[in-house]
């Protein structure tokens, strides 16, 4: 039982190392998507998209796009809900995508 | 008073970052913190 | 016995973290098949209208939206340099990145809730590397499976 149970714990490993593998490959083929410069052309939705995804559809939809490592706090004050953004690598836009 | 953290503005991150957040938010009393805010009529809304 | 005990431990630990792995790795081939679905639908859109749309209309990846009740007031302070904003809700709200929009605007061919058509698993097979493919039926099988 015990040899038995050494031969399933090296066949873990190697299961192990090859998600590892594949999971190192996976996150390089997604930077290398989002980096070409056609596909940054291309990655875009329509006002209309967002729309489609919230529910009830008439919400307000705040869209916010950010410098990369912008930090956004979410707090919990006495009254509401505080979201703070902090950028240190350029200006923040943000707008309400129209009802319309 | 809960405060949480997270680091935007990268596509596609681990994607279940914002549900703590969310599930924060839609477990707090929105009418006990309006009691305790003391006016319960909404402020005219504002536009950004 | 004990040594045998330690090792019976050693393989849970193992089993747990290639369950997490796996997961992970599910999660990456999901953003892959959504983005280049997403990409590939704005091309075709674009190649039948013969025009881009207008830049005022589309709304470019990197994105987080926030959405909430139209009667919510929402108090909004901003610096000149646009780097820090500061925002107070007095309504519940919610927080979704992009690729949870681009989730529910089914790019990722219901690869993740169980919707996955023989169809769409053809178009996400098509979408990533030959390795991925068994994930990628393994996914659609598994979700296709009755709840238990």
């Amino acid at each position: 039982r015990y040899q038995e149970l050494q031969r399933e714990v090296s066949e873990l490993s190697e299961a192990e190392d090859k998600l590892d593998e594949l999971i190192s490959k996976c996150n390089l083929q997604l930077r290398l998507l989002t980096e070409d410069s056609n596909n940054k052309k291309l990655g875009y939705v329509r006002c209309q998209d967002l729309r489609n995804t919230v529910d009830p559809p008439d919400q307000i939809v705040m869209v916010i796009r950010a410098p990369p490592e912008t930090q956004m706090t979410v707090s919990e004050p006495s009254q509401g809900y505080q979201i703070s953004l902090k950028s240190t690598n350029g200006p923040i836009d943000v707008f309400l995508c129209p009802e319309d | 008073r809960s405060r949480i953290l997270v680091s935007i503005g990268e596509s596609f991150g681990t994607s279940d970052k914002f549900q703590k957040i969310n599930q924060m938010v839609s477990s707090t009393d929105w009418s006990l913190k309006r009691r305790l805010e003391g006016d319960s009529t909404p402020k005219p809304l504002k536009r950004l | 016995a004990q040594e045998f005990r330690n090792l019976e431990l050693e393989k849970q630990k193992r089993l747990e973290r290639i369950r997490q792995k796996r997961s992970q790795l599910e999660e990456l081939i999901l953003q892959q098949i959504a983005f280049k679905n997403l990409v590939q639908r704005n091309q075709a859109n674009e190649a039948s209208s013969k025009t881009p749309p207008p830049p005022g209309s589309v709304i470019q990846l990197p994105f987080i939206i926030i959405n909430t009740d139209v009667r919510t007031v929402i108090d909004c302070s901003i610096s000149s340099d646009k780097c820090e904003y500061l925002f107070n809700f007095d309504n519940m709200f919610e927080i979704h990145d992009d690729i949870e929009i681009l989730k529910r605007m089914g790019m990722s061919l219901g690869l993740e809730n169980g919707k996955c058509t023989p169809e769409n698993l053809a178009v996400a097979k098509s979408l990533v590397p030959k390795s991925l493919e068994s994930y990628v039926t393994g996914m659609a099988r598994n979700t296709n499976r009755t709840p238990p």
